[in-house]
């Protein structure tokens, strides 16, 4: 959704690129798996897709239409966030292995990710309405999650804790934003927050 | 036994 926004709209004004590198970062180092396991068609598709759309985004933010990125309000500090995430995920994780390290990397960083796109709105107020329904779907996705870990669990006997702690971190930071996307933006409002 | 190594989640 905010690849093609972007690319519609030819302005990448209101889109944190910082959340856009970080979730370049997190599906980088997430699917390095895609050389050493095969799991589906439907799974290399998609993480192919991720990859391709979330450096697609960064190039059009900081290269193609880096006149129009709202630079100034995108000052949340990254460093916050990749140091101790990456600290965390070399104590905590599956098995002491690169990959895995990086696996789990990129599941704590993802649910971290989108915080310096909700500090940029923080910061301006307001978010266009394309900017909410692609917030609104990211969190989803990962809220669906939830439901599905614990139909995986009855069903299969899969828990991956790190998975599932880091999920449940990533939906309770969107639910903020759920409410006001709930109560305005479906409403019809557009996105804007007292001053 | 799932193998946990083997993320099969996005």
């Amino acid at each position: 959704i905010v690849t093609f926004k972007i690319t519609i709209s030819f302005i990448a004004l209101g889109i944190s690129g910082k959340s856009q590198l970080l979730f370049a970062l997190v599906f980088t180092t997430r699917y390095l798996d895609l050389f050493t396991s095969f799991i589906s068609l439907y799974n290399t598709s998609m993480k192919l897709i991720y990859i391709a759309c979330s450096y697609a985004t960064v190039y059009l933010i900081y290269m193609k239409f880096k006149a129009t990125y709202d630079g100034n309000h995108d000052t949340f500090r990254v460093e916050f966030l990749i140091v101790p995430v990456g600290g965390l995920s070399f104590l905590v994780n599956h098995d002491f292995s690169p990959l895995e390290i990086l696996w789990t990397f990129s599941i704590y960083l993802e649910s971290v990710a989108i915080l310096p796109q909700l500090f940029m709105i923080s910061k301006t107020g307001e978010a266009e309405t394309i900017t909410t329904h692609y917030l609104f779907f990211l969190g989803l996705y990962r809220a669906l999650y939830l439901v599905n870990w614990i139909w995986r669990y009855y069903f299969e006997g899969f828990f991956d804790l790190i998975a599932v702690v880091a999920g449940v971190v990533q939906t309770v930071l969107y639910c903020d934003f759920f409410y006001l996307y709930v109560t305005k933006v479906l409403k019809g409002k557009k996105l804007s927050l007292p001053a | 036994e799932y193998n946990v190594y083997q993320h099969d989640e996005l």
